[in-house]
């Protein structure tokens, strides 16, 4: 049997609002030490990592190992049918064909059950080594967002360079040309408002804007976002899920023709 | 103009 309760539904709720632009169905991985998804976007340009932790549920069980293929589009519906305050608990049997998701009101008034119907899937997993990156940011999610909801009206694509000065991001298209620069900010008055530049090597790299904007949407599940890159590899955008875990966005840069 | 890359062109599949 598998049993997974988180006392927030709202974590889950943003974690499928984080993920539901850029995938349709994923398999969900169900180990003893909690729910891992690996996914890529149909066009195989972006990859979804999701780890949570067993330890971050309020209540977990996994007997057996299981692979459960969902359609994301039918959980995110499922999901906004959660109250705010609801608890949210997770069960599938031995070889399930199908997963239940069931709400509980805050004073246990209220029970609410949804069963999704599982699909087969073929998965296509990539091996993804650790590796260490010439520049690490980290810096507040919602600037982040900010930066490249502002930058897509300039073009189709933002580029990031990072030098010993700090990080410009900038676009540019027929109505004309915009960039943004950061520095270092670490005496900023709050943790979560500052903007950490780690940098061993400059480098210059260009992302399509389309899945900035879909990544940037896991802003809501943590105050900072760490951008992760090296010349010439995809770049990682990470944000923590509270104590639970983290999603992982991989994007493969754009190169010059 | 830049060029898309496909994310299998980094990583193995596995």
């Amino acid at each position: 049997m598998f049993e997974a309760r988180l006392v927030q539904s709202a974590i889950l709720k943003k974690v499928l609002d984080a993920v539901k632009d850029l995938l349709t169905e994923a398999t969900f991985e169900c180990s003893d030490s909690g729910i891992q998804v690996q996914a890529m976007d149909s066009a195989h340009v972006s990859l979804v990592s999701l780890n949570l932790r067993s330890d971050g549920f309020d209540k977990y069980r996994c007997d057996r190992n299981l692979s459960m293929g969902m359609s994301i589009s039918c959980m995110s519906k499922i999901l906004r049918c959660a109250g705010a305050e609801d608890t949210v608990t997770l069960r599938a049997w031995d070889n399930p064909e199908s997963i239940t998701f069931i709400f509980e009101s805050p004073n246990k008034d209220k029970l609410a059950e949804y069963e999704m119907k599982l699909i087969n899937m073929d998965q296509e997993h990539l091996g993804i080594p650790e590796t260490s990156y010439s520049c690490v940011i980290k810096m507040p999610s919602g600037e982040f967002s900010r930066i490249c909801r502002d930058l897509s009206q300039f073009g189709e694509s933002i580029t990031f360079a990072c030098s010993k000065e700090g990080i410009k991001f900038s676009a540019s298209g027929d109505y004309g040309s915009a960039n943004i620069k950061l520095v270092q900010n670490t005496d900023a008055d709050k943790e979560e408002e500052a903007v950490v530049i780690d940098m061993q090597e400059p480098l210059k790299l260009t992302f399509a804007c389309r899945y900035l904007n879909c990544f940037v949407k896991a802003g809501p599940l943590c105050n900072q976002v760490q951008l992760s890159m090296s010349d010439d590899v995809p770049l990682v955008c990470e944000y923590k899920i509270g104590d639970i875990g983290h999603i992982k966005y991989y994007l493969a840069p754009k190169i010059d023709d | 103009t830049p060029i898309q890359n496909d994310l299998r062109e980094f990583y193995a599949l596995v």
